[in-house]
């Protein structure tokens, strides 16, 4: 099992572990920072991890985990990740490189109500924790909650809906707090969404059928991107966009940050199909992360070396 | 902490847009309180569903009367919680 101090990456951890555990790497790296975008519909922060060797409003490229809060696997993957972007830095040439042209935002628990509902109370809970008014039932789908074919098809209106879209666009804080980030910092270039299970990189849309402009440079970096995904274990991972690879899906992330003009952005869905679904074996935490790295470091090499 | 005793998690796989149809009329009938982790959109991509324990014979006898092709992906989902449970404690330890 792979150990940062008294933190095990292949484990399943609460919040409050995940926190400590951010602050513990901000301790130990000067070039880590940790930084609160906002606050959940609960109160509780949204700490975003900022790797940055200098300068000012530099190029970025931003990475999430968890805005469905039962998919553990991706918020324990983010630390494995932070912890990997850290410790290489120095001494990887091609994170070394990438930190000293551009920052880097990791949100590694992007619905922290939801994912702390999952230990307390469902296991199951996917949603954000908001109260609908005139409804029984509680929370928004957010990764249908984006300004982007917002409320059509593809998502429910139905707020009892594992896919309600809520209200109106951005009216999940833990969404529109990303949204004010992306927006204030104006030179993100790569956006990356992190799912599980199905093992898949998808890029825009999801709403539409009408193929982004820059389809054939995406696909062809996702092509790269899972060639060295499934090097290291054979994973078998599909990428397209995500109405062609998957279904339907409206007002969501990488629609929205495509739209915005972040060109590299991406959604990764991923291990494991076939077994476990949502419930992926903590032993299988840091063979997932280690492959999905190997993906993300195609996508971040080419955003620096493709700067638009 | 809620339970899932006896909820079953099933694979479905469909072999043409009619059974897809089939499956998203299912998904429509909320009293089976079905949750649905891939959704039904297209015959390529397989439909994973959990189902409460009341509801697992009526879905199964739906999808056999429909001679909709399944596997049983998790048999029990509260032994894999319990396992994950375990499995926390553990390192936690």
């Amino acid at each position: 099992r792979q150990r940062s101090g008294s933190f095990d990456f292949g484990a399943y951890h609460t919040l409050d572990d995940i926190n400590s555990e951010l602050d513990h790497l901000v301790s130990e790296y000067s070039f880590v920072e940790k930084i609160q975008i906002g606050e959940s519909y609960e109160k509780r922060p949204l700490y975003v991890l900022k790797f940055s060797t200098g300068g000012s409003n530099r190029p970025a490229i931003w990475l999430d985990a968890g805005i469905h809060s039962r998919e553990w696997v991706t918020q324990a993957s983010a630390l494995w990740i932070a912890n990997k972007i850290a410790s290489d830095y120095g001494t990887d040439a091609s994170i070394t490189s990438l930190l000293d042209k551009m920052d880097l935002f990791l949100l590694p628990v992007a619905n922290p109500d939801g994912f702390v509902y999952t230990h307390t109370s469902n296991r199951m809970w996917r949603k954000t924790r908001s109260k609908i008014p005139g409804s029984i039932c509680v929370g928004v789908d957010p990764n249908r909650n984006w300004d982007a074919g917002f409320g059509e098809a593809g998502a429910s209106g139905n707020s009892c809906s594992e896919t309600y879209h809520g209200p109106y666009p951005n009216s999940e804080p833990e969404v529109k707090s990303i949204v004010d980030f992306v927006k204030s910092h104006g030179n993100i270039k790569a956006f990356v969404s992190i799912h599980s299970y199905s093992q898949l990189l998808l890029y825009p849309y999801g709403y539409t059928e009408t193929p982004v402009p820059d389809q054939q440079e995406l696909h062809e970096v996702s092509a790269k991107a899972v060639a060295a995904l499934s090097s290291l274990y054979g994973t078998k991972y599909k990428y397209g966009s995500i109405i062609t690879t998957i279904y339907r899906a409206s007002g969501g992330t990488i629609d929205w940050t495509y739209n915005q003009g972040i060109k590299y952005s991406f959604t990764f869905e991923l291990r494991d199909t076939g077994r476990y679904g949502f419930l992926l074996p903590a032993k299988q935490i840091v063979p997932t992360a280690e492959e999905t790295w190997l993906a993300l470091k195609v996508i971040m090499e080419h955003t620096r070396d493709n700067m638009y | 902490l809620e339970t899932f005793v006896g909820h079953q998690v099933l694979r479905i796989k469909t072999k043409n847009e009619e059974e897809v149809k089939q499956l998203q009329l299912l998904e429509s009938l909320e009293h089976l309180e079905l949750d649905f982790w891939i959704n039904p959109s297209a015959t390529a991509v397989p439909v994973d569903v959990r189902i409460p324990a009341v509801s697992v014979q009526s879905v199964k006898a739906f999808l056999e009367s429909q001679g909709i092709e399944y596997s049983i992906l998790i048999e029990d989902l509260q032994d894999v919680l319990d396992k994950e449970k375990q499995d926390m404690a553990e390192s936690a330890q």
